[in-house]
């Protein structure tokens, strides 16, 4: 474990956390739409799912463990509140990117490009590739209704930093402990790339007060 | 041999 792993994996909680609180925030003003794409926490949720299929075969640390349960735990509640409990807060009509072709696309590259061909690998690679393009929905929504309230944004910006963070922790270990994984590094930085749009606004519009909106 | 995959972060 070095700091920027640490960070990026409080990153990532701190933005399910964001989340939560948008939502329960959401809840408050009726009929409102959230704005949170229903298919990108549906796409996490399959993507820890399908990850720590490991979770009780491979014992890496508490820490490990207790992160995975709680990655599995929390995206599936969200899911639940989306589905069930905020339901009409949530809007399809505005989260219409085809997820379905996603999940193709990363099943397919999944079953062709892995480091073995075992049920579990293809799965976890399957996993892999999924979460590098889960965020797409949520940035289409965006592009579609054209701007986004700050709590939102901040929950990207969450997103994005735990993401760039993992990049710079890689480019660490790599020079000192020689750890390499080919299939992890071009997903992420795939993911990684699909935030930069977002970063430059964030960077020159939200933080200096103004509303996030697109050009 | 080729580096081994950790699997060890999340």
């Amino acid at each position: 474990m070095n700091l920027f792993r640490l960070v990026a994996d409080l990153m990532h909680l701190v933005s399910i956390f964001i989340l939560l609180l948008k939502m329960q925030k959401t809840r408050s003003v009726a009929g409102r739409c959230s704005r949170i794409s229903f298919k990108t926490q549906a796409l996490y949720a399959t993507v820890f799912l399908t990850r720590y299929t490991d979770l009780f075969a491979n014992f890496q640390s508490l820490y490990n463990t207790t992160m995975k349960v709680f990655f599995i735990a929390s995206s599936l509640y969200i899911v639940f509140l989306m589905k069930f409990k905020f339901k009409a807060t949530n809007d399809p009509r505005l989260d219409t990117f085809k997820a379905q072709y996603v999940v193709g696309g990363a099943a397919a590259l999944a079953l062709i490009v892995n480091y073995a061909f075992t049920v579990q690998e293809v799965l976890w690679t399957f996993s892999i590739y999924l979460e590098a393009v889960a965020i797409l929905p949520q940035l289409f929504m965006l592009t579609k209704t054209g701007e986004a309230e700050v709590i939102t944004t901040h929950y990207l910006f969450a997103l994005g930093t735990y993401r760039g963070l993992y990049l710079v922790n890689w480019i660490y270990r790599y020079w000192t402990e020689y750890y390499v994984d080919w299939i992890v590094w071009i997903a992420g930085a795939v993911q990684t790339g699909l935030y930069c749009d977002f970063f430059y606004i964030y960077f020159t519009k939200v933080l200096k007060g103004a509303k996030f909106e697109l050009p | 041999g080729t580096a081994e995959v950790k699997k060890d972060e999340l």
